[in-house]
C-alpha cells in the first residue's frame, strides 16, 4: 500500500522555485488500479517518482507498506524498491550497451537470482509482451514502442506488489496497448499486484477502479 | 513533396537482417496532410526517417523536391535538411546541456540568422506550444510532454515546407494534443506546409487528408 500526506515537492531553478506538487494527500490499498490524469506538466511523474522513493518530498510524508520513507536510509531504500516495486519509466531508462533481454534479466540477476532462471523469466517476460522476436536487439535498435515494452517486460519480471507506470501505453498503438492492458489487469486479479498508472490513454482510463485528477500541482476533489 | 519508389530498409543485426520495410511507394504532394499508421514495430520510423534524408534505402529511391537523395552528397543532404526539412523525432533528440531556447533557436543559429532575431522567433515558437513559462528549463528539468513539445517547436521555427512528425502527441494529454494539432493544421491552410505523421492516436487521424496503412513493413493498399 502507498500513502501520500500533504506531500509537496519543489525544484530549484537557479535562482526560482518550481512547485511541481502542492500539499498532495492520496491512499492506495493493496490490489487497486489507480489512474493518475492531468495535463502535461501537471505533476503526474513527479507524483509517481515520490511514491516510488526515487525523490524526496520537499514537505509531507511518503508511506509505503506503513513505513515512512524519510527514515530509511539509502540501503533501505533501494532494498525496498529492488524488493517490492516496478517503474515504468516515461522515457524507459534501457541501460544502451544491454540486449532488450540483458535489460530485463538485470532486476533478477540484481537479486541474487541464477542465471538460467533469470534468463529463463525474462524470456517469458519479453514473449508476454510481444517481443520474443527481438529479444537480442539493443535498445537502439528497437522501435519506440519495443522500447516500451521492455521497460513493462523489467518493471513485471520481478513480480512485484507494486507497479508504478508512468504512461506505460503512449507509445503503442491501439491493439498492442490493449494487449499490455490486458495483461496488467489480469496481473491485478490474479496475483493482487496494485498499480498506479499515469497516463492520458481513454483506453487505460476506463479500466482504472479509481481515477485521480491532478491540475498545477493539486489533486481535485473525487468525483 | 517527396516520393518513396519501391523503397526497401534493411538493418544488419549480428548475423541476421531486419527487415524494417520492404517494397514501399508513396507519393506525397506539396500542402498535403498525411498520416502513417501501424502497428509498434511496422516501419513508421523507418519510413519517416528515409524521407527526411536521416537514413539511406537498401534499396529503391527516395526522389524529395524532384531531386534522388542518392545523388547528394553529404554537404548538400545537411543542406536540404536544413532549409526545408522539419523534423520532430519520436524520442525528442534535445540536446541535454541546452535550455529549451537554446534548443529551439538552434537551427535558426544554423542558418545564419542573427542573434536577436534567432531568439524572438524561437520565443514565440515556444509560445505557441504552451512552453512560454518554462522557456530556461532544460530537457531534464521538463515532463515528458514538455519535451515533446520543445522538440515540436524546434521544428516548427525554421518555417519548413516539409514537416515529418514521429508520433508528436504520444506524451500529450488530449487537450494539449488538440492545440498542438490545430497549429499544424492552421500552418499547412495557411502557408501550405506539408505534414507527414507517424501516429497512432486517431485525434489525428481523424485530421488526415489520407491515411497510410503499414504492416510488417509494407503498404496497405489504399481503402
Ligand atoms: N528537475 C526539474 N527542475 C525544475 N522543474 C521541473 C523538474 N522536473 C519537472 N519539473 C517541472 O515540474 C512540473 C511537473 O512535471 P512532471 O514531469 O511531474 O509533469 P507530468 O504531469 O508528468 O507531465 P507530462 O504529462 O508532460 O509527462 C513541470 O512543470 C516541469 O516543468
Ligand atoms: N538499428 C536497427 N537494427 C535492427 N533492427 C532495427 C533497427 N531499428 C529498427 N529496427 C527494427 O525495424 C522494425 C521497424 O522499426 P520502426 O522503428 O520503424 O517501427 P515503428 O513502426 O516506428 O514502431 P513504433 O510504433 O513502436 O515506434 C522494428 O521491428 C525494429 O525492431
Ligand atoms: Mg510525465
Ligand atoms: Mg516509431
Amino acid at each position: 500500500s502507498a500513502r501520500l500526506e500533504d506531500v509537496s515537492k519543489d525544484y530549484a531553478l537557479g535562482r526560482t522555485q518550481v512547485s511541481a506538487l502542492r500539499g498532495v494527500s492520496l491512499a492506495v490499498e493493496p490490489g487497486e488500479f489507480v489512474a493518475v490524469a492531468g495535463p502535461s506538466g501537471s505533476g503526474k511523474s513527479t507524483l509517481l517518482n515520490l511514491v516510488g522513493c526515487l525523490d524526496h518530498p520537499s514537505a509531507g510524508r511518503v508511506v509505503v507498506d506503513g513505513r515512512d520513507v524519510a527514515a530509511l536510509d539509502d540501503d533501505a531504500l533501494s532494498d525496498l524498491r529492488a524488493q517490492k516495486i516496478g517503474f515504468i519509466f516515461q522515457s524507459f531508462n534501457l541501460i544502451p550497451v544491454l540486449s532488450a533481454l540483458e535489460n530485463v534479466e538485470f532486476p533478477l540477476l540484481f537479486r541474487g537470482l541464477p542465471r538460467a532462471q533469470s534468463r529463463a523469466r525474462a524470456e517469458r517476460a519479453l514473449d508476454e509482451v510481444g517481443l520474443g522476436d527481438v529479444a537480442r536487439h539493443r535498445p537502439d535498435e528497437l522501435s519506440g514502442g519495443q522500447r516500451q515494452r521492455v521497460a513493462i517486460a523489467r518493471a513485471l519480471v520481478t513480480a512485484p506488489v507494486l507497479v508504478l507506470a508512468d504512461e506505460p501505453t503512449a507509445n503503442l498503438d491501439s491493439k498492442t496497448g490493449e494487449a499490455i492492458l490486458d495483461l496488467m489487469l489480469d496481473l491485478n486479479r490474479k496475483q493482487g499486484t496494485t498499480f498506479i498508472f499515469s497516463t492520458h490513454d481513454p483506453k487505460v482510463l476506463v479500466h482504472a477502479q479509481r481515477v485521480l485528477r491532478l491540475a498545477d500541482g493539486r489533486l481535485e476533489a473525487a468525483s
